[in-house]
């Protein structure tokens, strides 16, 4: 099909297919199926395939690790996420990146319920010569956020990555608590969190724009992180949550060690997706 | 819900008469799409369609006086039957203890349920090990330990990396406590990542264990074939768990699972507590599927 300009119903079908093994979903393949048909045919098909998709993914480059713009100090992370989706490791891989900047960076263990889950967040602190606040399992987590934005903004630190634990979107009483973390941490300092980043598992699929959609009515998300890249699955699901919500994909997650992080690159992520 | 929208389809068709094998087209459409949105593998989606197909284009549905009932009735059990017959608990080994290997990718929610499987085991005169085999993630061993306490029974770990030696210690250390179950929490891994996968060969030639989980987490799309196909051909696996299906995932990795692996779904994972672990239902899973 690669260089074809017109397309059959066949191939069509053949397209139709590589879209949803990716994760695309149905609603979000048959709009790109539709700009294919209507859409002019100067170009092959494939090429005009992947130069839709790139502009849905190319949304206004919100705040990102390198312009904020003003020298706000300690920058303040909120990571979140449902469960296992990868967000302390995140937090550990987005601190190295840091780091490696010269950045001095601190870490917060706002997951105060799982068990070990601050034990963990410590040890990638210790691994990273991070600074590192915690309480205890079963402290507020929303006064562990408080009291680590007061700690770094005294210490003067750059950023500030405050690890929240895994809860399901669905769940109010859990998403009431994130709201809390986030208004909390915006009273202590305000216009923070700077930096809100929902970690999605790539081997997700529908439901993550139920996900996306629920978080949103409580934070601003200001990207995602898609992790689990390495694996064999596309997560193509960022299409839709594009397209509907404006969420941009910041970062992509390809690996379980703290070098394993990478600016998201659309065009690499939609050649993935086409192969 | 698919349901009404089948519903509303065939009263607008029965109006007319006799159903047409095109009437009966446009409604097995309306049940991809539901599947196809409910993370059913679209290949897994292709198969199920054309078998429901075959069905409906019978006297049943067509000569049916209230065809739109007769043909949601098939496409349901249909679906059922696909899941499998329902609760296939653990079974007991002969001779004790029974070993349960989990496995399964990152985050999919192994410790966890290790850790409730172990609790619904633990009854009065039973006695349940709980082995940590991740050696890989910081503070993996503490999480284990931690809910083996929450859950009150026995645990064990080696400081050692080698994930052979620490299984074959745990194994020799729970026939010495006449323990009846000894669970193995491994760290979770990629499908194709070819070290981390012979580790569970190793594991499974070494230990032998009676009973191999895969937990996968209920959210799973599309690739969900890609893990069962990698992970039932090189371990004999004897069953699945989904988690995390209190959120509102429809859960249609289920189906992918059952195709691709031919495996009973054992359990289903519906919260963080360690009481929330059900035995698999197949009628109440195709309900959710089809939303
Ligand atoms: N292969 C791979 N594994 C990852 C990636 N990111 C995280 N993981 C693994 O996924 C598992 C879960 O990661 P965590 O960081 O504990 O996830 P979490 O979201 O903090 O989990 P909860 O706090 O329990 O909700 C761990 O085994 C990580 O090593 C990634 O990009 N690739
Ligand atoms: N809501 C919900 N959360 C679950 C369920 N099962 C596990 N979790 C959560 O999912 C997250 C990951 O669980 P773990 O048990 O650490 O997952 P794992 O597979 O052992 O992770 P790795 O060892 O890193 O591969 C934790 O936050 C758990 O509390 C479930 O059925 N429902
Ligand atoms: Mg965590
Ligand atoms: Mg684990």
């Amino acid at each position: 099909i690669a260089g074809r300009r017109g397309l059959s119903a066949g191939e069509l079908g053949q397209i139709e297919d590589l879209l949803l093994m990716s994760d695309v979903g149905a609603a979000a393949a048959d709009r790109l199926l539709a700009a294919l048909r209507q859409g002019p045919t100067d170009r092959p098909a494939l090429e005009r395939l992947r130069a839709e998709m790139l502009g849905i993914l190319s949304l206004n480059s919100g705040p990102s690790l390198q312009n904020t713009g003003l020298p706000i100090r300690p920058q303040v992370w909120l990571v979140i996420g449902v469960n296992g989706s990868g967000k302390t490791t995140t937090c550990a891989k987005l601190a190295r990146r840091l780091i490696s900047q010269g950045r001095r960076v601190t870490l917060a263990a706002a997951d105060t319920y799982r068990a070990a889950a601050i034990e963990q967040l410590k040890e990638w602190s210790r691994r990273l010569g991070a600074g590192f606040v915690g309480s205890q399992t079963g402290a507020d987590p929303a006064s562990v956020a408080y009291d680590a934005v007061a700690s770094a903004a005294s210490q003067g630190v750059d950023d500030l990555l405050i690890d929240t634990a895994g809860r399901l979107h669905t769940q109010k009483h859990l998403r009431d608590e994130l709201g809390k973390i986030y208004h909390t941490v915006g009273k202590q300092l305000p216009g923070a969190p700077h930096l809100t980043l929902l970690v999605l598992d790539a081997t997700t699929g529908q439901n993550a724009v139920s996900q996306a959609k629920l978080f949103s009515e409580v934070v601003r998300i200001d990207g995602i992180v898609l992790t689990k890249l390495d694996g064999t699955a596309k997560g193509g699901i960022v299409l839709a949550i594009a397209q509907e919500l404006k969420i941009p994909v910041r970062y992509a997650g390809v690996g379980e060690g703290m070098d394993d992080l990478l600016p998201f690159d659309a065009g690499s992520f939609v050649d993935g997706l086409l192969e | 819900s698919l349901t009404e929208k089948l519903t509303g389809l065939f009263k607008d068709l029965s109006g007319k008469g006799k159903l047409s094998e095109d009437n009966i087209r446009e409604a097995s459409q309306k049940v991809k799409r539901a599947l196809l949105e409910a993370d059913v593998n679209y290949r897994v989606v292709k198969d199920f369609i054309a078998s429901v197909e075959e069905r409906a284009l019978g006297a049943e549905v067509l000569n049916s006086i209230t065809p739109g009932q007769q043909f949601i009735k098939i496409v349901h059990q249909q679906l059922s039957a696909t899941l499998g017959t329902r609760n296939e608990p653990l079974r007991m080994a002969s001779q004790p203890p029974t070993v349960v290997m989990v496995c399964g990718l990152q985050g999919s929610g192994k410790t966890t349920t290790c850790a409730k499987l172990a609790k619904s085991l633990l009854q009065p005169g039973r006695r349940v090990m709980l082995a940590a085999a991740d050696v890989y993630r910081p503070a993996a061993i503490e999480q284990l330990e931690i809910l083996s306490k929450q859950v009150g029974c026995d645990f064990f770990k080696k400081d050692t990396t080698d994930v052979v030696d620490i299984c074959r210690s745990a194994h020799h250390e729970a026939v010495k406590r006449l323990t009846d179950w000894l669970i193995l929490d491994t760290a979770g891994r990629l499908h194709i990542d070819q070290p981390m996968m012979d580790e569970l060969k190793a594991l499974q030639s070494a230990v032998k264990p009676h009973e191999i989980l895969l937990v996968v987490d209920g959210m799973t799309g599309q690739d969900a074939v890609n893990i069962a196909t990698q992970f039932s051909q090189q371990l004999e696996l004897t069953g699945v768990v989904m988690t995390k299906l209190d959120g509102d995932a429809r859960g249609g990795a289920a189906l992918s699972l059952r195709a691709v692996t031919g495996k009973p779904i054992k359990y289903l994972g519906l919260g963080e507590k360690l009481s929330a672990l059900e035995p698999f239902h197949p009628a109440r899973m195709a309900s959710r599927i089809l939303g």
